[in-house]
């Protein structure tokens, strides 16, 4: 196994928005960034899962500053788009096992969810890449799933 | 602006899995991934969206190698989780643009989405992280969108 883990990093900062049942067709992900990014909003995560019927819900996080504006600029987009409706959530927490070589570890990444689901933390949303695999989870879990996957990859002996 | 677009990345390579209409509850990602590793199946992007009334969409991809051993994992799963069904689909391609600090630019996902959508390019998928942007696509697109995202970014630049 090449993978290493080198440790675990959270952001408590963002906020989530969704709009659900979007158009899946060409320009909609265009129609929804533009007008964020003329806003000068920063944006961290952006999540699309495939999808079904020709529509899909498209998700993306905002520091948590940036909310009230996204938010206004995402409700005009969902009656501008005649999506379903809009989803948003402040609780949130980002929580993030990094390493290297961490791509095509499923079973890293059924560790990280085996752990947190023992401790009852329901995970949101999952995003990943080569160096960092990603849950959103409810803010109040944070120190639980921090502390959790330290030591279930036993992160925390380093110190002891 | 201090995001630095270093290239265009692709994989087509890779087939996607959807168990569509999991129970959104703990346990469940742990149980969709404990057999995919245990099968030795490497997965690499997993994506799921935030859900709604308690069920969410859980897709992953593997190599087109492991596709039918994965599909015939993802059957079972769905059965034993009472998923709602089974999406996969094997004509996808993996296009990434490459960079660092892109993380918190609204504007260069906007404009890669834009590039996409002028050629009629459906986004299927979108996952992004600090150092790439990743979307998946319908393989005989693929010519296109790197020859596209290069125009765009001005990256076929340096060679002329
Ligand atoms: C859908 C799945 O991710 C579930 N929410 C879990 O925590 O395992
Ligand atoms: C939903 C959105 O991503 C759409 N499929 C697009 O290509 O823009």
């Amino acid at each position: 196994e090449d993978a290493l883990i080198s440790g675990i990093a959270f952001n408590r900062d963002e906020a989530q928005l969704t709009i659900a049942g979007v158009p899946d067709r060409p320009g909609i992900a265009a129609a929804i960034l533009g007008p964020v990014g003329d806003a000068n909003i920063e944006v961290d995560m952006i999540v699309q899962n495939v999808g079904a019927d020709a529509s899909t819900d498209f998700t993306f996080t905002v520091h948590k500053n940036d909310y009230d504006r996204a938010s206004d600029v995402v409700k005009a987009l969902a009656v501008e788009l005649g999506a379903k409706g809009v989803r948003t959530a402040t609780d949130i927490v980002k929580v993030s096992l990094v390493g290297v070589g961490m791509r095509s570890h499923a079973g890293i990444a059924s560790k990280m969810f085996k752990a947190l689901a023992a401790e009852g933390i329901n995970i949101r949303m999952i995003s990943t890449s080569e160096i960092k695999i990603s849950v959103v989870i409810e803010d109040k879990y944070l120190e639980l799933a921090v502390r959790t996957l330290h030591r279930a990859f036993e992160l925390d002996q380093a110190k002891s």
